[in-house]
């Protein structure tokens, strides 16, 4: 049988489909599409959709190009540069008088870094791939835009 | 900053 290293040198392309977790209460998924320079780097083009509801409820969709490194056999270091847009709705309740409800609503486009340690593994052509960190960071942010609703309730 | 825990992928390669 061949290695996972082998195979990344034999197949060049790759394409991925993926779940994860968001902490503090979140999901998301991945779709990747890799091309194999070599045995030790790959070139990723990965669209992503996060989400996550609490502390804020947060929705964010981002493109990133990556250049994965692999250490060895299976294990990978992960940069790239991406594009996002997301929208943040929050909701606070005056503490001093219970019948205030802010609402409010925080749309943003942002280029951003994105980084990731895991490891993946190829058996023939079947791919395994398990992100153990990732982070993705935004940090120029376009055009944000915020919206506050005031709302009387009661 | 946006953490994603494990993710995990399977896929295709040719």
């Amino acid at each position: 049988a061949q290695t996972s290293a082998q195979l990344r040198a034999q197949q060049k392309h790759s394409i991925t489909a993926g779940l994860g977790f968001v902490p503090l209460a979140g999901a998301g998924g991945i779709l990747t599409y890799g091309f194999s320079v070599n045995q030790e780097l790959e070139i990723q083009l990965a669209a992503q959709l996060l989400a996550s509801a609490f502390p804020a409820s947060w929705i964010s969709g981002s493109v990133n190009l990556k250049a994965r490194y692999y250490l060895g056999n299976a294990f990978y270091l992960s940069a790239g540069l991406g594009m996002e847009k997301g929208t943040i709705k929050d909701t606070f309740i005056l503490p001093n008088n219970k019948v205030d409800v802010i609402k409010s609503e925080t749309q943003y486009s942002a280029f951003g870094l994105d980084f990731g340690v895991g490891q993946q593994w190829r058996w023939g052509s079947f791919i395994l791939d398990l992100e153990y960190v990732g982070v993705h960071s935004p940090l120029v942010f376009l055009n944000p835009r915020s919206v506050g609703v005031d709302k009387q309730t009661g | 900053v946006e953490l994603r825990f494990v993710m995990l992928s399977v896929g295709g390669a040719f």
